[in-house]
């Protein structure tokens, strides 16, 4: 049951950031958020880079995913 | 390795942002 709600709030999250709906994030979706999170233009930027793991410049669901799924590990270790 | 060590310098900030998300959710609508 666990697992089914991080995935619904992983999804919900990349909604937030996929403003368009168009199934990844942008570095300038990324920077959209600038006024709807309490996180500076810098550290969004720094964000995207951690999350497009790859580099391509777009943020999937699956590399969201990850590091939403770092974010909860580092949380629990703590 | 240098990926290491940078993922351990975004690890807060990265931290910040679901956090931010979360709160975002979880507050006031």
């Amino acid at each position: 049951a666990g697992h089914n709600t991080i995935q619904e709030k992983t999804h919900e999250f990349f909604q937030i950031c996929d403003i368009e709906d168009k199934g990844f994030i942008t570095r300038r979706d990324m920077q959209r958020l600038n006024g709807e999170l309490p996180l500076s233009a810098d550290e969004l930027e720094n964000v995207f880079d951690t999350l497009d793991s790859d580099g391509n410049g777009f943020l999937t669901l699956d590399e969201f995913s990850s590091g939403f799924s770092a974010f909860l590990s580092g949380q629990t270790a703590s | 390795d240098p990926n290491m060590k940078g993922a351990a310098a975004n690890e807060g900030v990265l931290a910040n942002f679901f956090n931010s998300l979360l709160s975002k959710k979880t507050g006031s609508p």
